[in-house]
């Protein structure tokens, strides 16, 4: 389904358009011709951000400069730190404060005037929130600057996180985590957060960094790789983008692992000007069905089809971002239905994990069935899991669903030495199992990887379900027949038909 | 590499709104004060009189705030790292 990239006619006459590879990829800076976020067909389309306000939760933004200035939503703008309603970024020797402008071009950046590039979602406004031009963050700043005007704010983009060394395991501490969820419940904000640098050491780390509670709300992202995510972005060792610079200039030089979350941000941005109404949970499903394995591929991690069709891979999730696909969805889309939560079961009985080896738990689960959080179609699942090793960082987690899809939850972070905290009831979460039916028997295989023999004890295994109980996409228009959607429309539509047929069959035996 | 506090305080009253918080936090000594819109009845207080960060708690003006019959509950803020990606 995919147009010919010589087809697309978009000619701006910023200077550095045509080395924003992510927008349009023409093979430009070694990259691979088609590999971008397909913005064009969006921009052809005539979305173009309107009528959105993108948050960057950063270091402040250069509201005077000539490419942002227009787009800049100064009402919007605030630092909690130092209660400046003017969030100019803060001069320093280095021009360190430079990454919020940076991240506010890549999204923002205006069209067609000769000054440095394009934003994604060119025609959308930018609100500063500064908070990262200190040397150490509070909850309460944090939760206080995610929580800033919602009402005018529709998603908040952050390209920031724990340092990643290897071996921290933190995320957001409580108040922040009530925001996110106040927002997200309340209000419908998207957060869309950026996962990990791009250091060896540091891939794995990301599995359980942010992830650690399991914030479904936030729409992960990474642009390298390993991460059970909704999808990732990716840049292949073109590390580098270019986008606005403090005090009026441009750069080539912005960090390629920063700019994924503001890009995403556009995406979705064109995504809510073609529908207003969209949800954070329309926005995953929208992620779910138009992302693109394009031409992604890993040797060790090959792409698989879960339990209802729907292709991932363990390092690229469900693939690129398409915008062109996204917005066209996003039109017709109907708001997905309720979401329920149920306890699936629980072990709480310890168990050594082998030196070599594995150790298999099964857990069967009805998944709440006859009771009122019954889940039938999965989006989320958790596995929360206590467990303490003489090397945290060798642990290896998987789990299998009862539909034979497997999900890596925790692969090996050499730099871990962890051997007296582990995990403590830590909710590690897949979504690779979307839309599956959760009943039946779950598996989780736990084990060690690395040169010298470890020792560890899982005390805990609970498994949390989270979806819905009627199909998400039956009332969905279809409007391409090799979609995603169309197949997992069929795919709904046949198993009501089988289960009603059965209910009938129980009732005439019973009688 | 030990604790960093700051001069945020996070502050529940029992009731009253935004005139009771100031007032709270003007008795004793907070310079500023901001409603939490995600917790009800919760207030960012920050002391003006106080580091920005030091290495101990500061207990006297938690201690105070916790005396105060309108306060529920006050804690200080720790500072953690946030890294730019």
């Amino acid at each position: 389904g995919y147009r010919d990239i010589n087809d697309i006619d978009i000619n701006m006459n910023d200077p550095l358009f045509t080395k924003q590879w992510y927008l349009i990829n023409t093979g430009q800076a070694d990259g691979t011709p088609g590999l971008d976020l397909n913005v064009a067909e969006a921009w052809e389309l005539g979305y173009t951000g309107k009528g959105v306000t993108i948050g960057i939760m950063d270091d402040g933004i250069d509201y005077l400069h000539p490419d942002l200035a227009s787009n800049y939503n100064a009402k919007a703008s605030y630092d909690f730190s130092s209660n400046d309603p003017y969030p100019y970024p803060r001069y320093t020797d280095d021009w360190f404060n430079s990454h919020g402008t940076r991240c506010a071009g890549e999204v923002s950046a205006a069209a067609n005037n000769n000054i440095c590039g394009v934003g994604v979602a060119y025609n959308s406004k930018v609100a500063g929130i500064r908070m990262l031009d200190q040397p150490f963050m509070t909850d309460i700043i944090e939760a206080s600057s995610i929580s800033h005007m919602p009402q005018v704010i529709d998603i908040y983009s952050a390209s920031w996180g724990p340092t990643d060394n290897g071996k921290t395991v933190d995320g957001p501490r409580e108040l922040t985590l009530q925001a996110m969820a106040d927002g997200v419940n309340k209000v419908t904000v998207l957060i869309i957060w950026v996962l990990g640098q791009n250091g060896v050491y540091m891939l794995e780390l990301k599995t359980v960094t942010w992830e650690h509670n399991a914030f479904a709300q936030i729409i992960k992202l990474s642009p390298y790789f390993k991460v059970p995510l909704m999808f990732t972005l990716q840049y292949f060792g073109i590390d580098f983008i270019a986008t606005t610079d403090l005090y009026g200039n441009c750069t080539l030089r912005h960090s390629g692992t920063s700019a994924a979350a503001p890009e995403a941000a556009g995406v979705f941005a064109l995504a809510l000007e073609a529908n207003l109404h969209l949800t954070w949970r329309d926005m995953q499903h929208l992620t779910v069905l138009t992302s693109k394995r394009n031409q992604l591929h890993d040797e060790v991690h090959r792409w698989r089809r879960n339990g209802v069709g729907l292709e991932f891979n363990h390092l690229f999730g469900y693939g690129v971002l398409d915008a062109g696909a996204m917005v066209k969805m996003a039109k017709d889309w109907k708001t997905v239905p309720e979401r329920f939560h149920c306890v699936g079961g629980s072990i709480q009985e310890p168990e050594k994990i082998p030196p070599s080896g594995k150790l298999f738990l099964t857990l069967t689960t009805d998944a709440c069935e006859g009771k009122e959080n019954f889940v039938r179609y999965l989006e989320h699942v958790q596995a929360v899991i206590t467990v303490n090793s003489t090397r945290r960082g060798d642990l290896n987690i998987n789990m299998t669903s009862p539909m034979g899809t497997k999900s890596i939850l925790l692969s090996r972070r050499p730099r871990d030495d962890d051997s007296k905290v582990g995990f403590d009831k830590w909710p590690f979460m897949t979504t690779h199992t979307w839309g599956e039916d959760p009943r039946g028997t779950w598996a989780l295989e736990i084990g060690f990887v690395g040169s010298q023999p470890q020792r560890g004890v899982l005390k805990e295994w609970t498994l949390m379900l989270h979806g819905t109980q009627s199909a998400p996409y039956i009332d969905q228009i279809v409007k391409d027949y090799q979609s995603k959607l169309a197949m997992s429309k069929k795919e709904e539509l046949e198993e009501e038909l089988d289960e009603a047929v059965e209910r009938s069959l129980k009732s005439i035996l019973s009688k | 590499r030990g604790a960093v506090y700051s001069n945020h305080f996070l502050v529940e009253l029992h009731d009253g709104g935004q005139a009771e918080a100031e007032r709270v936090a003007a008795e004793h000594g907070f310079g500023g004060v901001r409603k939490l819109p995600f917790l009800e009845s919760g207030y960012f207080f920050y002391h003006n009189g106080l580091a920005k960060a030091r290495r101990r708690r500061s207990l006297q003006h938690k201690l105070r705030l916790e005396k105060d019959s309108r306060v529920r509950k006050a804690v200080q803020q720790e500072g953690f790292i946030r890294r730019k990606r």
